[in-house]
């Protein structure tokens, strides 16, 4: 589903940060790819490659077979409505619409608004649909990125750090979602995080440092 | 130094969220706070109360027996800027200045500007100094944050998940610094956090659930 051929991006003219080095990675359909790194080592970089947010300085970034590099700004645009549920490591929410504006809003672009009240209630939101981002907690926020990246069903869910403003108990909730994706609706989940406890849900490990794969296993279902 | 009484906030006019309930505490100098509580207990809103960004709805709130709530806007920004470093939950940086401009702009207003190499070295940002915040990974935002309330030097230091956005290692170093602060320069420091890996540091440990204090406990010095 997601191939990337010697896919690279470096910052800067003449000090030049390397945030991600030529990188080949090939994800399936149905994998959970747990992607674990220090702060700074490229995490966010890769993702926003795999979604289309941004384009590699060289190689290439293919996502069922499409060349990202080779749509212009229309096409990457219906490529990242459709294809892609994305949960930002800062959320990205509209301030002026409420929890549920901003999940509806996801919906409405590709479709699927049925399906927000189920969502809102699987994060734990049913009671705090009608706050503005600016009347939620961090977590809570964090649990409308969620729910805005998974109700528009797409086949591909792009996480950065999708826990990282939630406790224990709230994050493996989100966690379950996550992997029901994957194993009851055949998506692929990438997820990006520090946080090392959540390698054991992985089907995939890769490890990144200074934006390069340090090491890549293939493991078990858990 | 620091005091609640009966201090709650109340939001909302016919459903009513009782984001903290009344509530008593008190924190001398040189405690290291740590309290813990899952997302929406209302730690966020505690730490507000605390740092004169938010008034309570009922109570009061006493930090070196000034009551906040008795301070004009003019008397309550002095006090913010001289009194209390804040680490926020989502950082807060000003997107148009640097890294090193945004710790310059709290060490100029508080005029403390010889320390911020050492500073930005100590959180490991020496070689990231001259990007802008949109140019800094989530961890490095994290951190310019944290260079910010260090380089005032305030008698008190409110964080908010300060290491919500780093890794382990990363973190270690943080939460390194603000012992420091404690045990070398007798500061009161106060972490909010959903991750109960940070209660090991505190000499005081309190335990936040549904906007109530659940238990509050003080250690010995780890
Ligand atoms: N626009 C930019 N200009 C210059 N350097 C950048 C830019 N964006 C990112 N970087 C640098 O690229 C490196 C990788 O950034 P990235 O955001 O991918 O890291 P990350 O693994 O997501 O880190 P974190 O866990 O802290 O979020 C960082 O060192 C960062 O400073
Ligand atoms: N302006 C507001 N209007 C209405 N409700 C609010 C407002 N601000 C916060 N709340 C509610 O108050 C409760 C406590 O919020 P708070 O931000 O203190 O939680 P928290 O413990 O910091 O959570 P997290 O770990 O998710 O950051 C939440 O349920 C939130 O929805
Ligand atoms: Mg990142
Ligand atoms: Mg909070």
């Amino acid at each position: 589903l997601v191939r990337l051929e010697r896919a690279e991006k470096t910052y800067g003219t003449d000090v030049k940060i390397r945030a991600l080095k030529p990188t080949d990675l090939e994800f399936r359909r149905g994998e959970l790819v747990v992607v674990l790194g220090p702060s700074g080592s490229g995490k966010t970089t890769l993702l926003n490659l795999i979604g289309g947010l941004d384009r590699p300085s060289a190689g290439r970034v293919l996502v069922d077979g499409v060349s990202l590099g080779s749509l212009d700004p229309d096409a990457l645009a219906d490529f990242r409505r459709d294809k892609v549920g994305f949960v930002f490591q800062f959320f990205n929410l509209i301030p002026s619409l409420t929890a549920r504006e901003n999940v509806e809003l996801a919906a409405e672009l590709s479709g699927t608004a049925d399906r927000i009240d189920p969502i809102l209630e699987a994060v734990g939101l049913a009671d705090r649909a009608g706050h503005l981002p600016g009347q939620l907690s961090g977590g809570e926020q964090q649990r409308v990125a969620i729910a805005r990246a998974l109700v528009k069903d797409p086949p591909l869910l792009l996480c950065d750090e999708p826990t990282g403003a939630v406790d224990f108990e709230t994050g493996k909730a989100i966690l379950g979602l996550l992997q029901e994706a994957v194993q009851r609706r055949g998506k692929t989940v990438l997820i990006v995080t520090h946080n090392s406890a959540l390698a054991a849900m992985a089907t995939r490990l890769i490890r990144l440092k200074d934006g390069a794969v340090a090491s890549d296993e293939k493991r078990p279902s858990p």
